[in-house]
């Protein structure tokens, strides 16, 4: 187990939540962004 | 298989011989198109369209290709051919699995429905059964999870590559709910699949605002360098595209230049 490469990355929950939030907004509009040409 | 390194630069430590693992090697091979892997091995990278969409170039023909899909795929591979011997990326602060399932069971694509009862007790299934888990998850996938129901460690698949993190609650989500737990090679291949779409790298992650930012393309952090430079470098090593990739639009010719020379 001596030979396993092991690097660090940052990570927070708080910045993730936020991040993810905003994202799941995005997402929302580009489907309804779709829906709109959809019906177009 | 014989590569005494992976495709993250780590030494191979262990040789596997498990059938089941052995078996998913020998489909990736049998469903692989020789033509498409000397295309991209030996192609030259044009530019990106999207983080979705690259240009490449391969003798006198142009194509576009999926970044998603052919990065997916790789993934896959990696999962499959360095099994069990991965190195780890380690989260600088705990990441609880209840918290990660919250946030994919609020998500329209989650498909959570009343009908599927509240959220908190589906969560807290979802840390009790992945922490019953965890020393399979570590000891071939090097996917870490401590007592306390924390995500502490992420395999290291390629070298220089991290996946983009707002995927890790759907990614616990789905290795709850989309992965066969009661065939061994089944396990290993859905358990691999969801993996390797959580490390594909998705438009919806790469924020609005880096897509205009031209300033930093040249930047080890941008997404357009991890593009050129890790995953389409990794492309022509390491990836043996399958047949369905010239059929399904994944890998698509615009244009040959002996066609141009006559329009």
């Amino acid at each position: 187990s001596q030979n396993i490469k092991i690097l660090q990355i940052p990570f927070s929950m708080k910045t993730l939540k936020l991040k993810y939030r905003k994202h799941m907004k995005s997402d929302l509009l580009y489907k309804e962004e779709l829906c709109l040409i959809h019906h177009l | 298989r014989e590569d005494e390194m992976t495709a993250a630069c780590c030494p191979r430590r262990r040789v596997v011989k498990l059938t089941s693992v052995l078996t998913l090697q020998d489909e990736i091979s049998e469903r692989g198109h020789e033509a498409l892997r000397e295309m991209l091995r030996d192609h030259s990278f044009v530019g990106c369209v999207s983080p979705q969409w690259a240009l490449a170039q391969y003798q006198t023909r142009l194509y576009l290709l999926n970044t998603t899909c052919l990065s997916e795929e790789l993934f896959y591979q990696i999962l499959i051919c360095d099994f069990a011997n991965f190195g780890i990326l380690r989260l600088s602060e705990p990441a609880p699995l209840y918290d990660l399932a919250m946030l994919a069971l609020d998500h329209p694509e989650s498909g959570w429905t009343e009908e599927d009862g509240p959220k908190e007790g589906l969560a807290e299934y979802i840390v009790e059964f992945l922490k019953r888990k965890a020393e399979m998850l570590a000891d071939y996938f090097s996917l870490e999870i401590d007592e306390e129901g924390n995500v502490t460690g992420l395999p290291l698949l390629l070298d220089n590559y991290v996946p983009q993190l707002e995927g890790l609650p759907m990614f616990v989500l789905r290795l709850a709910t989309e992965v066969n737990w009661d065939e061994e090679k089944e396990c290993f291949q859905s358990l691999s699949k969801e993996c390797a779409r959580f490390y594909a790298i998705r438009k919806q992650y790469v924020a609005e605002e880096d897509h205009e930012k031209e300033e930093c393309e040249s930047s080890p952090v941008s997404w357009k360098w991890t593009v050129e430079h890790i995953l389409y470098k990794a492309f022509r090593s390491h990836l043996f595209p399958p047949t369905h990739f010239s059929e399904d639009g994944n890998i698509l010719q615009l244009a040959n230049l002996p066609d141009l020379y006559k329009v």
